[in-house]
């Protein structure tokens, strides 16, 4: 039964999309079988596998909302051999439509059930809000891994994130826990980098991940080629960043 | 009679708290009197002014959802001389509590009528997801600016966020117009962000402002010392491009 992890935090522009992607395909190249669920209406992680949502018969909304078989939804065939719940912008009302259903919040949870024994790790991608698609992530996963660009905003949002997860480990999904947190975008010669990750070591240094993601522009240019970085660019420093994180999350966490 | 401005990209991360600080302080600085409102539940932009959201009496939410009195919840005597509408992280399930009010989508508007008049511009830092929230916050607009980091993901967020803001004026606000795309975090020395540049050049020329805001650690450290960044540091080149953006503001929009 395979480990569903959330990759999560509601500051945005942290590196959650970069992450699901990367570490996506690296846990698959190491032979773990994977599938990505993407979450968000902007629907970053179905482009960063160069897929365009316009060109999908169909995507999560119709399985989340209207019943569609999972299976007609999901992507094979992706780089590294990820397998791919596409997301697509008609999510982005999801919110209203997920209300009027029965069980809202754990709609996502038996979507999968269909499909899960297939694999061994679920990532999802969750956009930058805490509403009820990112409270459907979290009462479908087992895991979560939390990405922090060190930086003041931040940091500041980590408590209210912290906050979240406990409340829905008491009202929706008592199995929740904190895979890690992951530092991203990475800048040794900034002050302000090292400040926050030295604050982070002091709070929460059991939680962190020994990996610390730094930033490398091959990340962002990966994307606009449709590949994971771990395949436009394998040797990238980012690309090895994203390859020793999956190394260390199957040691801690598979 | 003011006029208001919706900062706002469903992206993540791109500079939209840290243009609606620095760019209401340095209107602020050039004699414009300025109300900044925080529509985001991080409360960022609250933060940003050094306000902690834990110690305030009433925040956005007693006026949009309670009709809190506006003057009850605005601060005043803040860096530059901004007044602000405070967000609280108790915004976060606001989208459900809207829906259950009358005329959801213009709370804002209506809250705003009776202080309008004490200001010259009005800015609103809006979430980076398009919900009731944002919604309230063009709805209560008569103008937008739309921040942009130019990578891909960025890039290809635009042309949703652009289908919204027809959907809205059309539905509910005919005045809505973009004042402007802003290139935030630019970094001449990347392929990536000059290739993204030359794409909003040759599709967006008429719309964006010749201002460019460059990467620079100034205005990522500000926010930790409670003050924007052309008060905490005004001869930093982050200062300096917000500074020129406030005066192109004040030439091509007020
Ligand atoms: N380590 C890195 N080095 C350089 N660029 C990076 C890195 N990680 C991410 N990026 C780039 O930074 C931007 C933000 O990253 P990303 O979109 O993954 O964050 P996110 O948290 O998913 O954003 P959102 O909140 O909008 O979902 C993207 O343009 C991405 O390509
Ligand atoms: N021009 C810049 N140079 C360097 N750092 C910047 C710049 N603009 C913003 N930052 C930093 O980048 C991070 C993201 O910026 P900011 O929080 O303003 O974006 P946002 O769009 O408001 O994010 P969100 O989507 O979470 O609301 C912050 O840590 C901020 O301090
Ligand atoms: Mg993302
Ligand atoms: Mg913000």
């Amino acid at each position: 039964t395979p480990r569903v992890v959330c990759i999560i935090n509601q500051k945005g522009g942290v590196g959650k999309t970069t992450t699901a992607v990367n570490l996506a395909a690296a846990l698959s190249q190491l032979g773990s079988r994977t599938l990505l669920v993407d979450l968000d209406p902007q629907a970053n992680a179905t482009l960063g596998f160069g897929v365009q949502p316009s060109s999908l018969r169909a995507s999560l909304y119709d399985s989340l909302v209207e019943d569609a078989s999972i299976i007609e939804v999901r992507v094979t065939g992706l780089a590294a051999g990820v397998d791919l719940l596409p997301a697509h912008g008609d999510m982005t009302g999801m919110d209203v439509a997920l209300q009027a259903l029965e069980s809202p919040q754990t709609r996502l949870k038996s979507t999968l059930a269909d499909i899960r024994a297939d694999y061994d790790v679920i990532l999802i991608d969750c956009p930058p809000t805490l509403n009820q698609l990112s409270i459907n992530g979290l009462g479908a996963a087992s895991g979560i891994i939390i990405p922090m660009q060190c930086e003041y905003y931040a940091l500041e949002g980590l408590s209210a994130l912290l906050d979240t997860i406990d409340t829905v480990r008491d009202a929706v999904n008592p199995a929740l826990e904190i895979d890690g947190i992951l530092r991203t975008m990475y800048d040794p010669r900034s002050n302000l980098t090292r400040d926050v990750s030295r604050q982070l070591v002091r709070y929460f240094d059991r939680l962190l991940f020994r990996t610390v993601i730094p930033r490398n522009v091959r990340l962002a240019e990966a994307p606009s080629h449709g590949e994971p970085a771990t395949v436009y660019d394998a040797k990238s420093r980012g690309a090895i960043a994203y390859q020793a994180l999956a190394v260390e999350y199957r040691r801690r966490c598979l």
